[in-house]
């Protein structure tokens, strides 16, 4: 990329495959090159080293216009409901947001609303232990609403402020766990608790390609997912994938994950995940 | 699906005998971006639309056929032709692993977080009991990850195979002493189930080489995410590198993901997928077949 050299259908098309290559995939890099040969056309940029800034501006941009922060309740305590496919880091990060919370001065609880995994209880359990804070758990297989539940009371009579409910791996396509998992979405508010979860916050793989848009669009239709938690950042790969669902499902990141500790990870950072996606 | 998307492509074409240089550019493209859509990486998809468009300006249009449908009978075949591996499966359609008679077959399973390999290594015991008539040990050698040898030995008392565990001790240290443990207990396969870890975390890679060390496994699967995309390419290629894999598994693809990252990982590595995850359950796993996974691929 030279100082002052013009634009060229070559350096396009090296930054239309960077974006495929980030998981931006075909449809939304195809638009997002729109854009740039639109800035390219109309002169906003003319010389190569103009394209990049000019695109990272825009992505910046779509990405924090909606808002990043966590949602809790006006008044009272709040409740987060933590979704998403098998394997992708709902476990861990709750265990990373149940620690960041307590770091801002927030007392926690915990569900372990799993009951059909092995030992998913056992690893929250851990967790809960590490961090020291309180976890609400139900019997091997119990109702998953149930545990739900009871952790929404517990949270009211312990008068502590955030609920943070662990649910089980899910495909999107398996309809009897999304309606399981409509289910644990109305138990969260024990009746009691008013908008609750205030969150529902879809944990989703960095390394997952287009399949996230499935995921983004079927679980916020179950279970009204309101934010993202973009885990295991701290690979190669660029999680571009949650440009699209920014963009065709209005969802915004919340936070990332960094790694396998409870400290690793960030509330989002629109700047620096910009900036990464064209290392 | 990529049948529809040809029929405008070749609407143009139909009215040509032959498909030439200039009329084939449309219908590559068509081909790069269905497998870009379907998560193939980038790279892989560059070679193989090559190879195709070379092979079908090699071809004379066969009479009767529109070219539009010949041209699709040599992606889908390509596909095919590269994910396949001879001589995979018995005449029983088992699985034919690199079984010994000396000693336990050691398996090794290695990948990503959250691939799926601690389930997949009961899924494999299941299968190696049921189908082989053998007599497993899986091992729990994933000491990092919170109640990770619980999560094996709650799977092994539901498929009725025994775990070897031992908390206090190395990785490593672990699988080598599981492999006596195998020898005295009358085992004929060790299944290792290993933590799950970064291709770029250094330690790591070097704890799963040590592993591949100490216990010389016969079989080494790379157990990878069906919905991964791009990253593929990178994972799949640095544990190929790192480590003597003998093949690849891949999970999960009881979803709608398009399963890309299947082609990427053959081509990457060059081993054989040997088996597919179809669910969370015991019995959710498939020998591959090329042919299923090539529809799917193309959409
Ligand atoms: N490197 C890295 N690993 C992570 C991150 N988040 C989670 N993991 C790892 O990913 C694996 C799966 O994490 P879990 O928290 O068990 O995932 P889950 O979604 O709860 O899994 P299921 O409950 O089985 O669906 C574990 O090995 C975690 O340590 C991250 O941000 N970075
Ligand atoms: N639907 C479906 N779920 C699967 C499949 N294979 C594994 N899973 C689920 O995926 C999640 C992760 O599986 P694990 O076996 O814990 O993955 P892992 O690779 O051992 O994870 P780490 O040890 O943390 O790296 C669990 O919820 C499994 O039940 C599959 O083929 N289909
Ligand atoms: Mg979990
Ligand atoms: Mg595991």
């Amino acid at each position: 990329v030279g100082l002052g050299q013009k634009i060229d259908d070559d350096i396009l098309e090296k930054l239309e495959e960077a974006m495929i290559e980030a998981d931006f995939g075909v449809e939304t890099s195809g638009f997002l090159m729109d854009v740039v040969r639109s800035a390219w056309k109309n002169s906003t940029i003319e010389t190569t080293d103009q394209v990049l800034p000019f695109l990272q501006k825009d992505l910046k941009h779509r990405l924090t216009h909606r808002g990043n922060a966590l949602n809790f309740a006006k008044a009272g305590p709040s409740v987060i409901l933590v979704v998403g496919v098998n394997g992708a880091g709902k476990t861990t990060s709750v265990a990373k947001l149940a620690w960041y919370l307590t770091s801002i001065g927030k007392k926690v609880v915990l569900a372990a609303a799993d009951t059909f995994r092995a030992a998913a209880v056992e690893q929250l359990k851990t967790w809960s232990q590490r961090i020291g804070c309180e976890i609400v758990t139900g019997a091997d297989r119990a109702d998953p609403a149930s545990v739900a539940h009871r952790g929404a009371e517990r949270l009211l009579e312990s008068g502590a402020d955030v609920l943070l409910v662990d649910t089980a791996g899910r495909l999107h396509t398996q309809k009897n766990l999304m309606d399981e998992l409509r289910k644990i979405h109305a138990a969260c508010a024990a009746k009691k608790i008013e908008g609750a979860p205030h969150e529902t916050i879809l944990v989703l793989d960095a390394t997952t390609g287009q399949n996230a848009l499935n995921q983004a669009d079927m679980f916020k239709q179950a279970a009204n997912v309101t934010g993202l938690f973009l885990a295991k950042l701290d690979g190669t790969a660029k999680g571009g994938a949650v440009l699209t669902i920014n963009e065709r499902v209005e969802i915004p990141v919340k936070f990332v994950g960094l790694g396998e500790g409870v400290e690793d990870m960030q509330p989002f950072d629109a700047d620096q995940f910009v900036d990464a996606l064209f290392d | 699906a990529i049948s529809s998307r040809f029929t405008d492509v070749w609407r143009k074409i139909s009215g040509n005998a032959t498909i030439s240089e200039d009329n084939i550019k449309d219908a590559v493209r068509a081909i790069r971006t269905a497998l870009l859509e379907a998560d193939v990486s980038l790279a892989v998809v560059k070679n193989f639309t090559e190879r195709v468009r070379e092979k079908a300006l090699g071809e004379d249009v066969l009479k009767g056929v529109r070219p539009g449908e010949q041209f699709i009978k040599i992606v889908h075949d390509e596909l095919v032709n590269l994910m396949a591996e001879a001589d995979t499966l018995d005449d029983q359609g088992r699985a034919r692993l690199k079984f010994r008679g000396d000693r336990p077959t050691v398996i090794m399973m290695a990948g990503l977080q959250g691939s799926g390999k601690t389930t997949t290594s009961g899924k494999l015991a299941l299968y190696l009991k049921k189908k082989w008539k053998k007599n497993p040990l899986l091992v729990a050698a994933d000491l990092q990850r919170p109640a990770a040898v619980d999560q094996l030995e709650v799977v092994g008392k539901g498929i009725g195979v025994p775990v070897f565990a031992d908390r206090k001790s190395t990785p490593p240290e672990v699988c080598f002493r599981a492999l006596e443990a195998a020898r005295k207990g009358g085992h004929d396969v060790v299944i290792l189930d290993t933590a799950g870890r970064l291709h770029v975390d250094e330690d790591l890679m070097k704890e799963v080489q040590e592993i591949a060390r100490r216990t010389q496994p016969d079989e080494i699967f790379f157990v990878c995410d069906g919905m991964t995309g791009q990253d593929a390419v990178k994972s799949a290629k640095a544990f190929d590198e790192k480590l003597p894999l003998t093949g690849a598994i891949l999970t999960k693809l009881d979803g709608d993901s398009r399963g890309g990252a299947v082609m990427t990982v053959r081509a990457i590595t060059g081993k054989p997928i040997r088996f597919v995850g179809i669910s969370e359950k015991m019995d959710g796993l498939e020998v591959f077949h090329a042919d299923r996974v090539a529809g799917r691929i193309l959409g």
